[in-house]
């Protein structure tokens, strides 16, 4: 436990004074293992420790509370203020429809997601299509017909096996259908793929969405920041969902890839059925990947 | 690596973010630098060429043993018993080696062989069965593969689609069928088909849902009652790209199931998966497979070798 070994690096400390940068090493340490054993990128732990034992050596010691304690508030609210800005939203677009564009690693959950969302924003007065972009995964349509169902919301299947060409006939029919919030569900991909990611690029360039939302499954590890890095630089990312965190993962890929891209992320996925979508918090990732 | 004068804490500092950057994890890296240290003082080593090679073979070694671990029944505690077993199944469960040799000499055991595929959500387990059913087929064992996933969105139709594209046969039910009854009746249907091999595939669940992995616990138990000794693997698909979370998982499933091996899915992209390391370190687990892809030949028998020789690439 975090507290428990940053108490023994402090016991010697009793209130007075300031934290030296002795203990201050010492303590981070221990930070940096924290982070590290809940899988945030070990660059990104390095600048992160970094800039916040200069900013913990030198404080006061307060008698109110354990110098173990004063450091994990520090570490606290410097990841709280990291992770970034609450609840960002779904941006909406000017004149409708909005189009929302889900992408991706393969099995992280967009073909979940997408119905999550759908069902999530219904509650809030829109009138979702869920558009199925995936032509190539074995009953890919199946799938997202069944889930689309559970909210319900109508999906459009489009004919063909070219994605692109489903995504624009979508948005095209979008407006005539009266439905001002599409959201396109995509194959899986590998960020590496020069073939699929171009797919993506040219599906940007027929829809022009509103937002692309990388979707990133929760026990990511040390590879968040390659895929984050290649999906913005090569798509460009408005925002982020983690999926899967009602286990145990610490959820270290949420400060990866938020540093690394700097875009917010906006939900978190906590379960298969429709309703399992929260938005996020940054007070609650931060102490989550502090164990 | 390369402009290395001596051997010094910083040689171990960067080898140890070579470890850690490929999800080996903090306490596994530590375990396994500091036997590589001592090996280092005992051996005399000088020449800091020689110790990333040191830490492959160290690497290696951890992954081979772990193979080796599970081909040498005798090595298991006496009466040391799984802990999903009731006492009147599977006395035969020790004695079938888990090398795919073996798989071809499946008459010492009688039957088919019956192969349960767990893990948790999105991992390629699906996938999995379809590229194992094919390697299979091609070496001439007949197969055949059960639809137990009854939960998640067309599934069934999912396998279906693999199990053509093998050409091999699928049993499933329908949907919210009860998967251990689904399981039992694939066995049925396996036996009385003259089937050599069965690939079970289970609904992705997260390991931390304790009702979820009692319902495959019971899966083993009802398939054991069927064919003493069955399942005969039980093998936990693991995403590449999964961090530590992966070790919570392997403790989890193999308290629960005793698994008889990983496959490694998605190693076809940059995560290098070595939490696999850690799982053969501290659980004694061994990676049988590593999918490449999502064709159907993309998968491969795993060798520590090369894996380890990738970490350093
Ligand atoms: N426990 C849990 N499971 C989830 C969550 N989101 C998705 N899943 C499950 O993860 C698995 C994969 O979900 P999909 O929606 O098929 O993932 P995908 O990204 O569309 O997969 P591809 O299209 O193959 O790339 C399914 O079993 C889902 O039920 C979540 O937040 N928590
Ligand atoms: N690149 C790559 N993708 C893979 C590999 N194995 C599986 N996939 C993809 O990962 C996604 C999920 O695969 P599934 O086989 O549905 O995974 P699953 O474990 O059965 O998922 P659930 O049943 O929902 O838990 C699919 O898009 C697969 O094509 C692999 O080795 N490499
Ligand atoms: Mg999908
Ligand atoms: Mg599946």
């Amino acid at each position: 436990d975090l507290t428990e070994k940053l108490g023994d690096v402090f016991r010697r400390l009793r209130g007075y004074g300031r934290l030296s940068e002795k203990d201050v090493r010492a303590a981070m340490r221990e930070i940096r293992i924290a982070l590290l054993e809940a899988d945030v990128n070990y660059r990104v732990v390095k600048d992160f420790i970094d800039s916040v034992q200069s900013e913990a050596v030198g404080e006061r010691v307060t008698k109110s509370v354990s110098p173990g304690y004063q450091v994990i508030k520090i570490v606290h609210d410097e990841l709280v203020s990291l992770l970034g800005g609450e609840g960002e939203r779904i941006g909406f677009a000017a004149s409708p429809p909005t189009v929302i564009m889900l992408v991706g690693l393969q099995g992280c959950g967009k073909t979940t997601l997408a119905a999550k969302l759908a069902h999530r924003l219904k509650k809030a007065g829109k009138r979702p299509l869920l558009v199925a972009c995936d032509t190539r995964r074995p009953a890919a349509r199946e799938q997202l017909a069944i889930v689309a169902d559970q909210v319900p919301a109508p999906v459009f299947f489009g004919d063909g096996t070219d994605a692109v060409e489903v995504a624009a006939s979508a948005v095209k029919g979008a407006r005539e259908q009266g439905r001002d919030l599409l959201i396109l569900d995509t194959g899986g991909r590998l960020h590496i793929d020069d073939e699929l990611m171009d797919e993506l690029a040219r599906m940007k360039d027929a829809v022009h969405p509103t937002e692309i939302c990388l979707v990133a499954d929760g026990m990511t590890g040390q590879d968040a920041v390659q895929v984050a890095k290649e999906f913005d630089d090569r798509l460009g990312i408005d925002g982020v969902i983690l999926t899967k965190l009602d286990g145990d993962a610490r959820g270290g890929a949420a400060l990866s890839i938020r540093a690394v891209t700097g875009r917010p992320i906006k939900f978190v996925g906590v379960g298969e059925k429709v309703g399992d979508l929260e938005e996020f918090i940054p007070e609650r990732m931060a102490s989550r990947i502090l164990g | 690596l390369r402009g290395r004068a001596r051997i010094d804490d910083d040689l171990f500092e960067e080898l140890g973010e070579i470890l850690i950057s490929a999800d080996v994890g903090v306490a596994a890296s530590e375990r396994i630098l500091d036997r590589v240290k001592s090996r280092v003082r005992s051996n005399g080593v000088d020449d800091p060429g020689e110790i990333p090679r040191l830490l492959q073979e160290e690497i290696e070694e951890i992954l081979e043993a772990a193979s080796r671990r599970l081909t040498a029944p005798e090595k298991r505690p006496p009466g040391e018993r799984p802990r999903w077993e009731r006492p009147e199944a599977g006395e035969g469960a020790d004695e079938v080696p888990v090398t795919e040799a073996s798989m071809a000499a499946k008459e010492g055991t009688g039957g088919p062989r019956v192969m349960m595929v767990v893990g948790v959500n999105g991992t390629g387990k699906t996938t999995t069965i379809g590229k194992l059913a094919k390697r299979y087929v091609d070496e001439g064992q007949r197969v055949l593969v059960a639809a137990c996933d009854t939960y998640r969105a067309a599934a069934a139709e999912q396998l279906q689609i693999w199990a053509d594209r093998a050409g091999v046969e699928m049993v499933g039910s329908h949907s919210g069928a009860d998967p251990a009854s689904v399981a039992y009746d694939a066995l049925s249907s396996t036996v009385a088909r003259g089937g050599d091999v069965l690939l079970i595939d289970t609904a992705g669940r997260l390991h931390t849902r304790t009702p979820l992995m009692e319902e495959l616990r019971k899966m083993k138990r009802v398939l054991a009652r069927l064919h003493p000794g069955a399942p005969h693997d039980t093998l936990l698909v693991l995403d590449a790209t999964t961090g530590q979370n992966g070790l919570s998982q392997c403790r989890l499933f193999h308290e629960a199931l005793d698994l008889t091996g990983i496959v490694l899915a998605k190693l076809d992209g940059t995560a290098r998966g070595g939490i696999v390391i850690a799982a053969a370190e501290e659980l004694g687990i061994p990676v049988r497979y590593v999918g490449t892809g999502e064709t159907i030949a993309d998968i491969a028998e795993f060798d520590p070798r090369s894996f380890a020789a990738a970490l350093f690439s």
